[in-house]
Formats: C-alpha cells, sequence, structure tokens
C-alpha cells in the first residue's frame, strides 16, 4: 500500500520533496 | 535569525516556503517529541503556511498540533 509511506519525513538541510502538489 | 515572516516567505517559491517553515518547526517539534520529530513535521507542513507560521509564535497552538499529529500517527500506524 502507497500510504506506507506517509507521512514523508521532514530532515533539515535536505530538500523538502513532501507534497509536490501543494 | 529573527522571526519567519510571511514577506519574507513570499519571495520563496512553495517548495521553498515549505523548506523554511520545516526548517524552523523541527526543532520545536523535537523538542516536543525527539523520537518522531522527522514524521510530525512531515505531518505538520501539510497545513496552510499562515497556520504554521501561527505555530512558529504560538507554543501551546504548535504542542496542540503536534500532540494531534500524534495520535493520527498512532491510528495510523496500528
Amino acid at each position: 500500500s502507497s500510504s506506507v509511506n506517509w507521512p514523508p519525513e521532514f530532515r533539515p538541510g535536505e530538500p523538502w520533496k513532501g507534497y509536490p502538489n501543494i | 535569525q529573527g522571526p519567519l515572516t510571511a514577506t519574507m516567505l513570499s519571495s520563496a517559491s512553495p517548495e521553498e516556503q515549505k523548506e523554511m517553515l520545516g526548517e524552523r518547526l523541527f526543532p520545536l517539534v523535537r523538542s516536543i517529541q525527539p523520537t518522531k520529530a522527522s514524521k510530525i513535521t512531515g505531518m505538520l507542513l501539510e497545513l496552510d503556511n499562515s497556520e504554521l507560521l501561527h505555530m512558529l509564535e504560538s507554543p501551546e497552538s504548535l504542542r496542540s498540533m503536534v500532540d494531534e499529529a500524534i495520535g493520527v500517527l498512532q491510528a495510523h500506524q496500528a
């Protein structure tokens, strides 16, 4: 299931790609 | 490093705006919930930027949202 990877993790200093559609 | 403002955000791209907010939120979230700060910050970034700016200025609002996010995360993982 794709929901396994939810929520995306924010890591300081790395590009944020969590919600590309927003 | 002063407070993040809507004016500062307005000069950045949408992705950069979330990054800037995340960089400010993460240490605060980590101080409340050290073990799940990355996921909780990721969840909080789904919220409107105006709401995130408010949370940066309001520890009570931030704590309340972190508590809510922890509950959602636990329900999701159950």
